[in-house]
């Protein structure tokens, strides 16, 4: 596949000695971080064909299906998450071995409901703050304020899960008069 | 309630100078957690003794760390998931401590940067585990994920050593663990990486990593810049996580083991990523 081409360049170009240790100039640096990003960007299109595959998702949602990486949950940013009031978080387990893991999505309201859609279970969520000194990062454009937490159960080796996320509606609730 | 986070092995809370300490409850182990930052040397790298710190090497100005002058503060957010501690040391350094209802390890998120360089002085910012273990000037860290080496402060195997940098001299690479055992007690203390760090045992008992460098100076080994990095105009800033983790080693196979798949969580942490739905309804879900 061709997209896989910018991961082969970018693995050549990354096993050089000052990439490994971090004792490049800043320009080259800055070179390193583009080639990432582009590798990354480019490998959109076959993460999604590949996890459509695997989950059947592609089958059932046509053409619609479209994976999108969150390249900067470092720094609890996720143009994705924060952005939607419903949306799917897919974990994949790069590990040989079955993991569980607590899984962390930056949103940007306080009330969320998250259910399995391998086994239609609800986890126990947790809503945290981000911290302020992470929110005043420079350079960090994201609105979100609060995390998403919950835990992924055994997440098979090399495969899957994916959990629906959404936001609680506020339900009104109209007091009668006495 | 407000003041500590804790569940059936620890309890952590915030001492007066604003340091983390943490406390096993079944155990006679103890660790207190703090930053403190080096000076970088600087030189004119006419000779080696003049050269200054810089990208290839860590060279301190002074034989000890300074402490930040704590004017910081801590809230606690407690939780059926996760208990979080959020710690602001000062404007630059602050870390998020997190217990999960599910895990037996302490989880370190630190934040660190801009570093100021206002002073015109350049900074190595570490962070230190200081713990009543008795450790015999002896730590481990690993190989490249291989297997753990012995570290002894102030000694090389092969010859006899008289160092003339005793920081520097005794910082090693530690690429995914560093360990300190007790061998009365049968206990021991482990901080797992997320990267590859600077480390090292400078005190019986305590162990730091080198978790952020901003330096003015070039070292004179090639790179020919100072290690003073920049994005959107300002210092960078890093963030990262450790995992503490520890206790009596009494049954070390399911030890090593619990050690080694926390290891692999953390550097080989599952990817998350995101996927529209058109969804009305999350019961609706199939």
């Amino acid at each position: 596949d061709e997209s896989l081409e910018y991961f082969r360049e970018a693995m050549g170009v990354m096993q050089h000695h000052d990439a490994v240790s971090g004792t490049e100039k800043q320009f080259v640096a800055n070179d390193y971080s583009r080639i990432l990003y582009e590798s990354m960007d480019h490998a959109g299109e076959i993460i999604s064909k590949a996890i459509g595959k695997w989950s059947g998702m592609e089958s059932s949602t046509a053409a619609s299906f479209k994976i999108f990486t969150c390249l900067q949950l470092n720094i609890s940013s996720c143009a994705f998450s924060e952005k939607s009031d419903t949306f799917m978080a897919v974990v994949y387990n790069p590990l040989s071995r079955p993991v569980s893991t607590y899984i962390r999505v930056p949103v940007q309201g306080n009330s969320y409901v998250v259910r399995s859609l391998i086994d239609g279970v609800y986890p126990t969520v947790q809503i945290v703050p981000i911290p302020e000194g992470v929110q005043k990062i420079p350079g960090r454009k994201s609105n979100a304020t609060n995390e998403v937490v919950f835990r992924a159960l055994d997440i098979p080796p090399f495969g899957i899960l994916a959990y629906a996320i959404a936001k609680k509606i506020q339900e009104n609730v109209v007091e009668q008069p006495q | 309630s407000a003041s500590f986070i804790s569940n059936q092995l620890y309890n952590i809370s915030v001492n007066t100078d604003g340091d983390l300490t943490v406390h096993w409850n079944k155990q006679n182990m103890n660790v207190v957690q703090s930053f403190h930052y080096y000076i970088g040397a600087e030189g004119n790298n006419k000779n080696f003794i003049n050269r200054s710190s810089g990208a290839y090497i860590f060279r301190p100005k002074e034989l000890s760390a300074r402490n930040f002058a704590y004017s910081g503060s801590y809230k606690i957010y407690k939780g059926p998931v996760v208990q979080e501690l959020h710690h602001t040391i000062n404007d630059w350094v602050s870390q998020v401590v997190r217990i999960y209802s599910e895990e037996q390890h302490i989880e370190f998120d630190w934040l660190v940067g801009p570093i100021p360089i206002k002073d015109k002085i350049g900074k190595e910012i570490v962070t230190r585990y200081s713990s009543n273990l008795q450790t015999d000037k002896t730590f481990y860290t690993d190989s490249n994920g291989r297997e753990m080496l012995k570290r002894v402060r102030n000694y090389r195997p092969t010859w006899n050593l008289e160092l003339m940098e005793p920081i520097s001299g005794n910082y090693y690479p530690v690429t995914s663990k560093i360990t300190l055992k007790d061998e009365k007690k049968q206990l021991k203390l482990n901080v797992l990486v997320d990267r590859a760090q600077g480390g090292s045992s400078l005190e019986d008992g305590d162990f730091e990593l080198m978790l952020h460098r901003r330096l003015l100076k070039d070292d004179a080994f090639g790179v020919n810049e100072a290690l003073n990095e920049t994005a959107f105009g300002e210092g960078l800033v890093v963030r990262g996580t450790h995992y503490l983790f520890g206790g009596k080693v009494k049954n070390m196979d399911t030890f090593v083991l619990k050690e080694k798949e926390l290891a692999l969580k953390l550097a080989l942490h599952p990817w998350i990523l995101g996927a529209s739905v058109n969804l009305t309804n999350i019961e609706n879900i199939s």
